[in-house]
């Protein structure tokens, strides 16, 4: 699957999401 | 034994391979088997892997004596509500863990040896109207439960006494989650699919609801297995048990997905298909290997990586084969 179909990837996804999301 | 074997064929990786009988255990005295695992056991200095089979109203645990030839340990007796399943909790050791209920789970019980009163005996820990449990690595045992008003989701740290030594609760989707599966390489992260056919996300350490990712119209109803971090992606095993054959594929026994975890999109990476002409019942996937029984009573594997079933046992004399 190419990077385009699925959008930028992070490394730190999981690190950027529980930042984001509500407690 | 077994892995001495495969290496030499690993550098050109898996090949078709035949299901071989290892061996058998004969236990007489139990009404018909509803699962069986293989649970770590640690006695006298001695770890070793040993056996769990459940019937009904009963759990067994055997040890091996001699090659082929199996001895049963300690059976646990449970009458009063009937055995579902046997939850595997990854790299624990002297615990097994078993889900009890009528059609649906209504209660969790560990099973273990207590050195302290040098005897066996079984704990509860949760019930309730439960639709998923997935045991974690690190005695670490995650359920949703359902009342009419609110889903619950909820992580039950286990002591090694049997007890619950702490609860951390996680924050429930609108739909009711229908599977869990621990994400390899990731402690604190854990998916789950929902019966809306999403694929969710959790931090276990917060408590948070991450994320929640559609996995598409194609196919329905998606139980989660297995999943994967690597290189910023999420890689997702699901099987499909209500998916209708199709002219390009036949039918779907488990599928790869990769997830962006970032953008919510996926993508398909792999798919594995019934062979010709067979149907299919459950699945359980483990590390790149699929296995299901069908309905004919056989039990297929599968090579999730290649997409390919690589080996089929027919179903014996006695009778079908569970998983």
């Amino acid at each position: 699957c190419s990077e385009s179909a699925l959008g930028p990837i992070s490394l730190n996804w999981f690190e950027e999401l529980s930042a984001e999301a509500p407690p | 034994d077994v892995a001495e074997q495969l290496t030499p064929v690993l550098p050109d990786g898996p090949r078709d391979e035949s299901l071989q009988l290892v061996s058998e255990l004969k236990d007489c005295s139990c009404s018909g088997a509803v699962d069986v695992s293989t649970v770590w056991w640690e006695a006298a200095g001695c770890r070793e892997l040993r056996v769990v089979t459940a019937s009904e109203s009963a759990l067994s645990l055997w040890e091996p004596l001699a090659p082929d030839c199996w001895g049963k340990v300690y059976t646990w007796h449970l009458r009063e509500i009937p055995v579902i399943q046997i939850v595997p909790l990854p790299d624990t050791c002297n615990l097994v863990c078993v889900a009890l209920g009528e059609l649906e789970i209504g209660e969790i019980r560990l099973l273990l040896y207590s050195s302290e009163t040098d005897s066996f005996k079984h704990s509860l820990v949760k019930t309730g109207n439960i639709k998923a449990v997935v045991g974690l690595k690190d005695r670490r045992l995650v359920s949703s439960s359902r009342t009419v008003q609110e889903q619950q989701v909820e992580m039950v740290l286990l002591s090694e006494t049997g007890g619950s030594k702490d609860r951390q609760t996680l924050m429930p989707p609108e739909e009711t989650v229908t599977a869990f599966a621990e994400v390899e390489g990731m402690r604190e992260a854990l998916v789950g699919t929902t019966a809306g056919n999403s694929v969710v996300v959790w931090n276990l350490k917060t408590g948070q609801l991450l994320r929640k990712m559609h996995v598409g119209y194609s196919y329905s109803a998606s139980i989660c297995h297995r999943a994967y971090s690597d290189s910023g992606l999420l890689f997702v095993v699901l099987s499909h048990p209500h998916a209708k054959e199709s002219e390009s594929c036949g039918s779907l026994a488990f599928r790869v997905v990769a997830f962006n975890p970032s953008t919510g999109r996926s993508a398909g990476v792999m798919f594995s298909c019934l062979p010709p002409g067979r149907a299919g019942r459950r699945g359980d996937v483990w590390d790149t290997a699929g296995a299901a029984v069908l309905t004919s009573g056989a039990v297929a594997v599968w090579d999730l990586l290649r997409g390919r079933c690589t080996a089929e046992l027919p179903p014996g004399p006695a009778g079908r084969w569970a998983l």
